[in-house]
């Protein structure tokens, strides 16, 4: 999960910022 | 994927209600390189497609019904599938024999060759002129891009139940909708496309990584954590 963190991050619609 | 007629399936008319605008390329002014250019250019709109797809996967009806774990998976592993379908699609009408990865980003074979896209620009070709020869509707492919992620053979599937109920649930609209045409064999010859679709990512990835760890052509962070993925 920690490795594909980006993508964890952007399926669980999360509110703060992604760094792509 | 604009068509006129509203498909009477609901699954299809989410999909292609639900099916992005194709995106623009950002042409890259960092270096001189001509080849160089369109490969960062390339990239970033990889890049960019992939954080659509992403938002697209989760408006697929049934997907956001499967695990957070498997929802991963099968990005991880159908997201490049997914989009060459995308790119396979808008090349079926280019004038020549060019890919068109974005209306103002259209590649022929010495400009993939120069990039050292060679052996990604044939087999896309190859992709490109059998759904071209098929005559692909826009219904036949959105559903398609959305059966190739369903369809992803990830390693490890942490609810079968659900990934087989998501997955059913798009073969039956697909037949559906091919019943509704009276076209009893195009579900099996679309669904047969699909070992020449995971070769043809297989090759793309391949490349993407070879130009990252040989040119040392830098990529987004999205980008590289979904190309470790493979």
């Amino acid at each position: 999960k920690e490795k594909h963190k980006i993508l964890h991050q952007l399926l669980q619609n999360s509110t703060s910022p992604v760094d792509l | 994927y604009s068509h006129p007629v509203i498909s009477r399936n609901r699954v299809i008319s989410q999909l292609l209600l639900t099916e992005p605008a194709p995106l623009a390329a950002n042409q890259d002014d960092s270096t001189n390189d001509g080849s160089l250019r369109t490969l960062l250019t390339l990239c970033d709109l990889l890049n960019r497609e992939l954080l659509v797809l992403i938002g697209w996967a989760k408006q697929i009806p049934g997907f956001s019904g499967l695990s957070l774990v498997d929802q991963m998976s099968l990005l991880q592993s159908g997201w490049m599938e997914a989009l060459l379908v995308g790119v396979a699609w808008r090349s079926q009408g280019a004038a020549g024999e060019e890919l068109v990865f974005a209306g103002n980003l259209r590649l022929d074979e010495a400009q993939c060759r120069a990039a050292g896209l060679a052996d990604l620009y044939e087999a896309l070709r190859h992709l490109t002129a059998k759904y071209k020869a098929m005559n692909l509707s826009p219904e036949e492919a959105v559903t398609l891009k959305a059966v190739a992620l369903a369809n992803s053979d990830a390693d490890q599937v942490d609810c079968p139940d659900s990934l087989q109920r998501f997955q059913d649930g798009l073969h039956e609209a697909l037949q559906e909708y091919e019943a509704s045409r009276r076209e009893q064999h195009r579900t099996g010859r679309l669904l047969m496309s699909l070992p020449l679709l995971r070769q043809t990512a297989d090759r793309a990835v391949q490349a993407f990584l070879r130009l990252h760890r040989r040119r040392c052509v830098p990529l987004h962070k999205l980008l590289l954590e979904m190309l470790d993925a493979k």
